[in-house]
């Protein structure tokens, strides 16, 4: 690219080829290169080599310059349930999230809340004894929202600081499936206060715009007040979080990138869009 | 759907007399995005746009008095002809036992797929093996053997501290010394980037020759869909893919990318959690499905 080049139709096709290929979703992608077109026009850029430092500016913006905390305020303990369609890393999320808090010193217990998958139980103990944190759990078969119960009391018992509960991966389009949601919400609403204080909705880096119906459906069944990246070591980019972001402001709080206990970050807006044009 | 937008398109241009060229070009913006919103990759849909632009250029469409229903006619053969027809055998093996490998990302449902293979081959009057190659996850060896319990399917373990390619070796002899003519194994999932563990289905590819090596993808898969059957086929060599979790309600376009850029047949569809929940695929059904 020469520094003379004029700044002409091919560059946004370019980026728009980019973010599509990104999972950002056709609307939205077209949206962003629109505002960079209207950036271009205000500001009189003309080297073409700007443009993707300005599409990134954009990106940033939607998804929010400041890193999203978790809720750890809850008093006297903080519960978070992680929901989520099959397989997208539920389970393994709960287990580095327990280590990480663990290794800040909070004292963690976990909720084998999947009482239906098999083998679903016994996983969450062995992510829990790499934590070295207790997990509550019931028989396979039990009713979730009894688990959930039970745990509430374990974890004021034992004076934890967070309860992380695990549910069973449920596609969104199940009705019966998303009213047992609502019900483990509820028994925790009226165990505790102000609970749950974080529902994570775990989204596979993977998926395409099914995604935002995703957010959007578990949003309205379980409040979703935050969003859990996997498996963003492989090469897709998750770009549908930006759509969600937009369109129904939940942010990306935790990012997953790799299958061992220390493969979990902070969600930063600023590395999420360098990564999305590498 | 596209149908409807694209009744529309056309009738705002009803009036105007001839069509021209540039409103065939609108026609196919909503095609284009259309398949975009269905997931179909990138790649794909450039091609696919390609291929129909010609047909649609033609004076079928612009002297046609009803251009938009020839335009879906045209997308909906096109669409069907790339997806090809109904491809759901097992090639059973001359000499058993007959070897199936499924393999794919991790979280894809390559475990309870096994189990459901096992289910539906069984019903076919074979003799199957599950085999517990994922020796990583934790819990997955037990995962296997409870849904390997649920169908009264056994499951051959060798534990998690032996590598796959010897569990996969240590199946077909237990197959062949107990009358098992149909060998299921269950692998790891992984990245396809990752080379080390690439090597390692190479490896179990070269000790026990699979007759099958299935893919198995999530049907909300988005774009990287056409990178991740690619590296595999190239890399690894795919006979047929599974789509999983069709119960839902993603597009499914990597359905469309998939076929196109390998030509590999979709053979079966996972249509829930339970271990009966496996039919055929049907490329006409997901044609419609993909195009809303
Ligand atoms: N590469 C990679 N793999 C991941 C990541 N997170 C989870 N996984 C893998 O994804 C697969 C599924 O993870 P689980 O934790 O069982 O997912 P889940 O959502 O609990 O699944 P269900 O409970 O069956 O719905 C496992 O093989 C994990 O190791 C990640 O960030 N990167
Ligand atoms: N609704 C639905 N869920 C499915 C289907 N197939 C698998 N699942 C679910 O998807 C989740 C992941 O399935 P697994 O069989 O553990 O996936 P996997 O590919 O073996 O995962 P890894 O071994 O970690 O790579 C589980 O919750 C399954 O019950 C399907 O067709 N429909
Ligand atoms: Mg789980
Ligand atoms: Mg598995």
């Amino acid at each position: 690219v020469s520094f003379t080049k004029q700044i002409d139709e091919d560059f946004f096709e370019e980026l728009e080829e980019i973010l599509i290929q990104g999972d950002v979703g056709v609307n939205t992608s077209m949206e962003l290169v629109e505002k960079l077109r209207a950036q271009v026009k205000a500001r009189k850029i003309e080297d073409p080599a700007e443009l993707k430092a300005v599409l990134k500016e954009l990106v940033r913006e939607i998804l929010g310059e400041e890193t999203e905390s978790l809720n750890l305020t809850g008093q006297p303990l903080s519960i978070f349930v992680v929901v989520g369609v099959n397989g997208v890393g539920k389970t393994t999320t709960i287990g580095k999230l327990a280590h990480k808090l663990k290794a800040e010193g909070k004292k963690v217990i976990l909720a084998a809340g999947d009482t239906f998958r098999a083998a679903a139980i016994d996983q969450l103990e062995i992510w829990g004894n790499r934590a070295g944190v207790d997990v509550i759990k019931h028989n396979e078969g039990a009713d979730p929202a009894a688990v959930a119960f039970d745990a509430v009391q374990a974890a004021r018992a034992r004076k934890a600081d967070c309860l992380i509960i695990d549910t069973a991966g449920r596609l969104h389009t199940k009705t019966n499936l998303m009213e047992e949601l609502k019900k483990v919400r509820r028994v925790i609403e009226r165990e505790i206060p102000g609970a749950p204080h974080e529902v994570l909705l775990v989204l596979d880096a993977t998926t395409g715009q099914n995604a935002v119906q995703q957010a959007k459906i578990f949003g309205q069944a379980a409040g979703v007040t935050g969003i859990a990246l996997t498996k963003l070591d492989g090469t897709a980019k998750g770009g549908v979080v930006i759509s969600i972001k937009a369109e129904l402001d939940v942010p990306v709080k935790l990012i997953g990138i790799g299958e061992g206990m220390e493969d979990l970050r902070l969600f930063d807006a600023r590395e999420y869009a360098e990564a999305l044009f590498e | 759907g596209l149908a409807e937008k694209l009744q529309n398109t056309f009738k705002k241009l009803r009036g105007k007399g001839k069509l021209t060229e540039a409103d065939i070009k609108e026609a196919l913006r909503e095609v284009r995005l259309a398949l975009f919103e269905a997931d179909v990759s990138f790649k794909v849909v450039k091609s696919f746009e390609n291929k129909i632009k010609e047909r649609c250029m033609g004076r079928e469409i612009l002297e046609s008095l009803t251009p938009g229903q020839q335009v879906i006619k045209i997308v909906n053969d096109e669409l069907t002809e790339l997806m090809g027809g109904t491809q759901s055998k097992i090639t059973i093996a001359s000499k058993p036992p007959t070897v199936v490998m499924l393999v794919g990302l991790q979280g894809a449902g390559k475990t309870t797929t096994a189990g459901k293979l096992a289910n539906l081959l069984r019903k076919q009057g074979r003799r199957p093996l599950l085999v517990a190659g994922d020796v990583y996850r934790p819990a997955a060896i037990k995962q296997l053997q409870v849904l390997g319990q649920q169908l009264d399917i056994p499951v051959f373990s060798m534990g998690d501290g032996i590598s796959p390619v010897a569990i996969a070796k240590g199946a077909i002899e237990y197959a062949q010394s107990n009358g098992r003519d149909l060998v299921i194994i269950d692998t790891a999932g992984r990245l396809h980037i990752n080379e080390e563990l690439m090597d390692e289905l190479k490896n179990i590819k070269a000790e026990v020759k699979p007759h099958e090596i299935l893919l198995v993808v999530d049907a909300m898969t988005g774009q990287v869909a056409v990178e991740v059957a690619e590296t595999f086929n190239n890399q690894l060599g795919v006979d047929g893919v599974i789509l999983t979790k069709l119960d839902g309600d993603a597009r499914g376009g990597a359905a469309l990318s998939i076929k196109a850029i390998t030509g590999r047949p979709i053979k079966f569809a996972g249509m829930g959690e339970k271990l009966d929940a496996l039919e055929p695929f049907y490329p006409d059904r997901m044609a419609s499905r993909i195009l809303g």
